[in-house]
């Protein structure tokens, strides 16, 4: 369960000052399945960092499960992020010099899980996401974009995280490969896991069940899903 | 005008040998309002690649106004490319080091064109696309994605290019700075610019007057836009 009382975050450039969040107060619990939509600038990804440890607010408190965030130590962080937390960033964040193996396998590494179960886990993962094991052995520029996103969403699952956090997952897929991603989404969702999906697409907003809409900087609504 | 005549393109990285396209016939003409569709992995972003002179086929011919593009000198592709082409990169392809002026203005620089006159076409171009001021200052990675991506657009179109070529120009951003993005493109396409776009969003592909399919490295067909 995560909990956001009144976070601000405010970025300073030089001269400029941007309120990147003003004030955002949220609760998700344990296995809920949310998306949160909201004009581009609006602060979606700012939040989605809140929530998934990536980022401390200028002001305000985040909680995980009742701890106060900013009372834990960098390790218990890095452990809960590594853990528990499964992040779908909008820019991928692929490492360039490894091969698709060695990307999506990173959180099994960090856990010391072994070589042969690693390589099991990331098959049923690429499989989970619609992709292809021809990808393993090559460099994340060396596939499509679409294909680079659904090995990001790879990499965020294969470690089984209690909370998968999405930033825009399926915004250089087609039709059909979103379907894949939202499918695996909600069958990991009905399985037990929390799902946070930033979205710009209303067909993906509402195979969700909450949608969270934010504005400038706030959250100014909760919406049920449009199942037609 | 752009002619493709059995234009083939393969990739091989170590035992992975990988035919994006399989044999494209194209015609593009002056003027022309274009969109493709297909899979992610469909062979979209290297079809745009080989007609933004980015890339050479592995067979297969591209022809320029009638000149044979493999016969051209790579300082007279440049010249092309520089003058005739803005290209729209699925992964922007912004500099990280310069901020996001110097990122919009770099083709009228290389045009020797004046300061005074490059800060006015940059706030012209960050207009059509719906960006402001604030953002000029700042580096690329302290913009939003979707941000990011209109700077990326901005700098495609300061040139006025003869030929817009954009990939996936609206992946990240809301409905309505999607809007405001493609109503840029059809301006500027009525004012006589020639404009392919390629897109996963069938409302996108819909403002065009063509819409090509691409399947597995191959056109399957040309399709009327739907314009409910
Ligand atoms: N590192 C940073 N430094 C300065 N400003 C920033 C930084 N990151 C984000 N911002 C600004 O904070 C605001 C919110 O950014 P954020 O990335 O959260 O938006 P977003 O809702 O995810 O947008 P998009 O839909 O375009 O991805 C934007 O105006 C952006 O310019
Ligand atoms: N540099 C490269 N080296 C090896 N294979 C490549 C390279 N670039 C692309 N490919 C492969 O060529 C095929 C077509 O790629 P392309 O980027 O053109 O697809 P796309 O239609 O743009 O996909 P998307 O919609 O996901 O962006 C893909 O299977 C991809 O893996
Ligand atoms: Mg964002
Ligand atoms: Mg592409």
């Amino acid at each position: 369960i995560i909990r956001l009382v009144d976070v601000r975050k405010v970025y300073r450039v030089g001269e400029v000052k941007t309120i990147a969040l003003r004030g955002v107060n949220l609760v998700v619990y344990r296995g809920e399945y949310i998306s949160i939509m909201g004009p581009s600038g609006s602060g979606k990804s700012t939040l989605l960092n809140m929530i998934g440890l990536l980022d401390r607010p200028t002001s305000g408190k985040v909680y995980i499960d009742g701890r106060d965030v900013s009372k834990l130590s960098s390790k218990e962080l890095a452990h809960i992020r590594n853990r528990e937390i499964g992040f779908v960033f909008q820019t991928f964040n692929l490492i360039s010099r490894f091969n698709i193996l060695e990307n999506i396998e990173l959180p099994l590494v960090v856990r010391g899980i072994p070589r042969k179960k690693r390589i099991k886990r990331v098959l049923e993962a690429l499989r989970m996401v619609g992709g292809d094991e021809s990808w393993l052995p090559k460099k994340p520029t060396q596939l499509s974009g679409g294909q680079q996103q659904r090995v990001a969403i790879a990499r965020a699952i294969v470690g089984e995280p209690e909370m998968i956090l999405a930033d825009e997952p399926t915004g250089n897929l087609d039709r059909a490969s979103a379907k894949v991603v939202v499918e695996t989404f909600t069958r990991l969702n009905k399985e037990g896991q929390t799902v946070i999906i930033v979205t710009h697409d209303p067909e993906v907003a509402n195979c969700t069940d909450k949608i969270y809409i934010l504005r400038d900087g706030v959250i100014v609504g909760a919406e049920e899903p449009n199942r037609d």
